[in-house]
Order: structure tokens, then C-alpha cells, then sequence
């Protein structure tokens, strides 16, 4: 049985933890980019010969002790839409559930991961629009070119998540899609976020200069 | 687990001893996808002269330590005893585990594993 009592919290909190371990969680595959990340900073790998920077995800380049990745906690509750439509295609809104961040944690890349599928027709120059959505959807934060099937990235910090500021509870996206001539809709089949924070309590004090 | 003491106790050097921390004995290992467990290591052992010197390859010995030991030497049943086998060089882990709202998260801890001890 798990330890309980004054070890289990200290064992918690060493980890930075403050929740105890809720049971079985639900099964799902660990994305492919967090198994790359992991193994980046195992420190048998290190020894090979490449110095690990502490507080620093050397794969995504920023600052960052954390790493999370969110799943579009309404992925699985949207409806499909119409394929063919004449008027607008339906927009989409992602849900991602940050209250596991703490205060002290602060994003240093917050990247919105989506996949698109659309029967074959011509795709070109579609483009897909990311509002912030508060009671209504606010004003269109960034558009990115989108394409069916390919993994379409786009960093919200500094445009959906403010940096240097603790993160909200929720963050809730409207996304639209911009498709030209064509009368072709798009699915959303995939949407998460991959969020890097930094929680400098948990990193080594600056080398003071001799 | 942990490797039992050299000589069938804590005796001997102040040195590294295995211990490894298994997720599975503390019963997280439904949550803790990676790695199963991790060799933290402890110190354990004498800091009495000559085992307050440094390993062979070592730093340069006059330090703390090594003056600690003298005095202890010196006056055994006065002063601050012999000094501590501690620490001297940790290394981190990471951690890949579900959060409570089954997000995949990726900790990283400094200071988790013991790689050298030493006198101090």
C-alpha cells in the first residue's frame, strides 16, 4: 500500500506535488513528444556526453522545469460537423484544464497542437483563426495555415497566454476555419497543448562569480 | 533497497551505497509512467583519518574536513566528533507521470541521486 500519512506528504511535497495520487487514471498513450523529452533528460543519456542545463528544455529551446500535455478536454463530446456546406463550416471550441499548474510556475512555451482531416479536394490556402473565448469569443488572437492531415502548430504565448503570469484555471480557445472558394469542412480530430513552465523554486541558485 | 554495509555494517570509508527507490513499493506505479524507479544512493561511513582525505584523484586535502578529523583524532571524548560523510556530487531525474486530470506531465528534479560522498 502506497505510504500514508507525514511520509507520503513529504515524499509529495519533495516532488512538488500536493494532491495525493488519485487511483488508476484513465489509460491513454503518452504522446510520442513527451517520450522524446523524457528521454532527452535521462541522466544515463547525459553522461553519454551531452551536459544537461539544469531549469532548461534543451529540445524546445526555452527555460522550464515542467512540462505538460494537455488534451482538449472536449475533444470527445464534439460533434462531427457537416463535410460540404455552402455557409460557414462550424467552429470549434478547445478546452484545456490548467489547474494542476501552480502560482509559482510560470509558461515559457505554450504550443496549440491540432490535427485536421478533410475529404481530398483542394485545400489551399486554408487558414484557421484562434480567439480567446471568455463568455463570448474575443478578438482574433493569430491565424496560421492550416493543411488536412498535417500537424498544425501554434504558439499562444504572449497572444492566448500571457507570459511571465500565473496561468488561469482554464483556458478555452474558438477556433474558425478559413477555407476560400471551396465548399469543404474540415474535422478536428486531434487538439492538446504542450505547456513548458518554470517553477524557479525547484531550480539551483546562479553560480555567484569568483 | 539498499546494498548491505560493507563488512556486514556501516563500517569502512566514507562512501557511496546503493539505494534503489522503487515507485512500485510506494505504490505509485500507476501514475508514475517513467522510470519504474531510480538509484538515489546514500553516503554512509568513517570520516576518521585517513578516510577524511580524499579518494585518490581527488582535490587537494588541507580542507575543513581534514582539520575536523585532526581535532577529533587529537580529543576524541571533547569537541564536535569526527566530521560527516555526506554528499558531495547529486545529479537530477526526471519523471514522466498522469496528473490528476490525466494530463502527461514531465518533472525534472535536481539533486535527486547521489553520484559521490565525501568528508565534510
Amino acid at each position: 500500500p502506497a505510504p500514508s500519512g507525514p511520509a507520503a506528504a513529504a515524499l509529495l511535497q519533495a516532488l512538488g506535488m500536493h494532491e495525493v495520487p488519485r487511483g488508476v487514471p484513465t489509460p491513454r498513450p503518452v504522446p510520442p513528444v513527451m517520450w522524446r523529452l523524457f528521454r532527452r533528460r535521462d541522466p544515463r543519456e547525459a553522461r553519454a556526453g551531452y551536459p544537461l542545463r539544469p531549469c532548461h528544455v534543451e529540445e524546445l529551446g526555452v527555460a522550464g522545469n515542467i512540462v505538460r500535455h494537455i488534451p482538449d478536454s472536449g475533444l470527445f463530446s464534439r460533434p462531427p460537423g457537416p463535410t460540404k456546406t455552402l455557409g460557414l463550416c462550424p467552429k470549434w471550441t478547445v478546452t484545456f484544464n490548467l489547474s494542476g499548474v501552480e502560482p509559482a510556475e510560470h509558461p515559457t512555451r505554450a504550443r496549440l497542437e491540432l490535427r485536421l482531416e478533410a475529404e481530398n479536394e483542394d485545400t489551399h490556402g486554408w487558414e484557421l483563426s484562434v480567439a480567446l473565448l471568455a463568455k463570448h469569443p474575443g478578438p482574433e488572437l493569430l491565424r496560421i495555415p492550416v493543411a488536412p492531415g498535417l500537424l498544425v502548430r501554434a504558439d499562444l504565448l504572449g497572444a492566448a497566454v500571457a507570459a511571465n503570469a500565473s496561468m488561469p484555471r482554464t483556458l478555452r480557445l474558438a477556433l474558425a476555419l478559413h477555407r476560400g472558394a471551396t465548399t469543404v469542412c474540415a474535422r478536428l480530430t486531434e487538439a492538446s497543448l504542450l505547456l513548458v513552465t518554470l517553477d524557479a523554486r525547484l531550480c539551483p541558485p546562479p553560480r555567484l562569480r569568483r | 533497497h539498499s546494498e548491505p554495509g560493507v563488512g556486514g555494517g556501516p563500517g569502512g570509508a566514507c562512501r557511496t551505497r546503493r539505494l534503489h527507490v522503487s515507485f512500485r513499493e510506494v505504490g505509485w506505479h500507476r501514475w508514475v509512467i517513467a522510470p519504474r524507479g531510480f538509484l538515489a544512493n546514500f553516503c554512509q561511513g568513517v570520516c576518521t583519518l585517513p578516510e577524511a582525505l580524499q579518494a585518490p584523484g581527488g582535490p587537494p586535502v588541507l580542507n575543513h574536513a581534514v582539520l575536523h578529523a585532526l581535532m577529533h583524532a587529537a580529543a576524541p571524548t571533547q569537541g564536535a566528533g569526527p566530521p560527516c560523510c555526506v554528499p558531495a556530487r547529486l545529479s537530477p531525474i526526471s519523471v514522466l507521470f498522469f496528473d490528476n486530470s490525466d494530463n502527461v506531465v514531465l518533472r525534472h528534479y535536481e539533486d535527486m541521486v547521489v553520484d559521490e560522498c565525501g568528508c565534510r
